[in-house]
């Protein structure tokens, strides 16, 4: 499978979300 | 796929929408059904007068999201004194489109040979799930970013003791689907999409922290005004 970047970006939005 | 998904979305238990007294002996019970890609108006006529009921007809005032039957009543018979008859009425969702107060609410007439009578119910949202909701990652983080922050809305949903494996099964069988899951600091969060019959995205991020029976929902959509619509519609679906 690609690694296309996006579960990436989805860690990101979340750890954002968790500590803004 | 799942077993969820064959049995179709949470069916209300049907309530009465026309109680006799107010139309002459008619009573009219029922509940809204949404089955692989169908949804249905699931009627309940009883004949409480002292004659028998003939020649009827329904019709729906312009709504929110333009429910409209598809096909006319079929009362086979006429409807005599103390008999009940259960009805399936098929409904589009491409008829006219008229903003109503509150965004569920139909206004309903129903004639039979005595007269004419109206009620109207509230419907809520998730019938009007479509199976094709879910929304490609990629194209959920794009939007998510692009929908602006005043068009978020946060509800707690409380007293719902499960897991996110669970929530999110219970979720997908009303076609709300999960795109992402991810964990932070012990708190499950799921990025989930669903989109409305008239083409309207709704974006969700659910906290899930286990041990704790209050979920988090924050909704993003660039329609606003559908977002507590459906919160009631999760709060509906996960607690039954």
């Amino acid at each position: 499978e690609l690694d296309d970047g996006l579960d990436e970006a989805f860690s990101r939005l979340a750890q954002s979300r968790t500590n803004p | 796929s799942g077993v969820g998904s064959l049995s179709g979305s949470y069916v209300a238990p049907k309530a009465v929408w026309l109680p006799a007294m107010k139309a002459k002996g008619l009573e009219i019970s029922g509940t809204f059904t949404r089955q692989v890609g169908s949804i249905t108006m699931d009627l309940q006529l009883t004949n409480k007068a002292l004659q028998a009921m003939t020649d009827f007809a329904i019709q729906f005032n312009r709504n929110s999201f333009g429910l409209a039957p598809a096909a006319p009543l079929q009362v086979h018979a006429p409807l005599s004194p103390n008999q009940t008859v259960e009805i399936s009425l098929p409904l589009s969702s491409v008829g006219s489109v008229m903003k109503m107060e509150p965004l569920n609410n139909l206004q309903v007439a129903v004639k039979n040979n005595i007269d004419v009578f109206y009620f109207s119910t509230l419907y809520s949202l998730h019938i009007l799930f479509v199976e094709d909701g879910k929304m490609d990652r990629q194209m959920f983080l794009a939007t998510w970013k692009d929908i602006p922050n005043e068009n978020e809305a946060q509800f707690q949903i409380r007293d719902c003791p499960l897991n996110s494996e669970a929530v999110s099964t219970k979720l997908q069988s009303s076609n709300i689907f999960t795109v992402a899951r991810r964990t932070v600091e012990g708190q499950d969060m799921l990025y989930q999409s669903l989109k409305l019959t008239n083409g309207i995205w709704v974006l969700a991020e659910l906290r899930v922290q286990p041990g704790n029976p209050s979920l988090t929902l924050s909704l993003k959509c660039r329609a606003p005004e559908v977002s507590q619509h459906v919160h009631q519609a999760y709060e509906t679906i996960l607690k039954n």
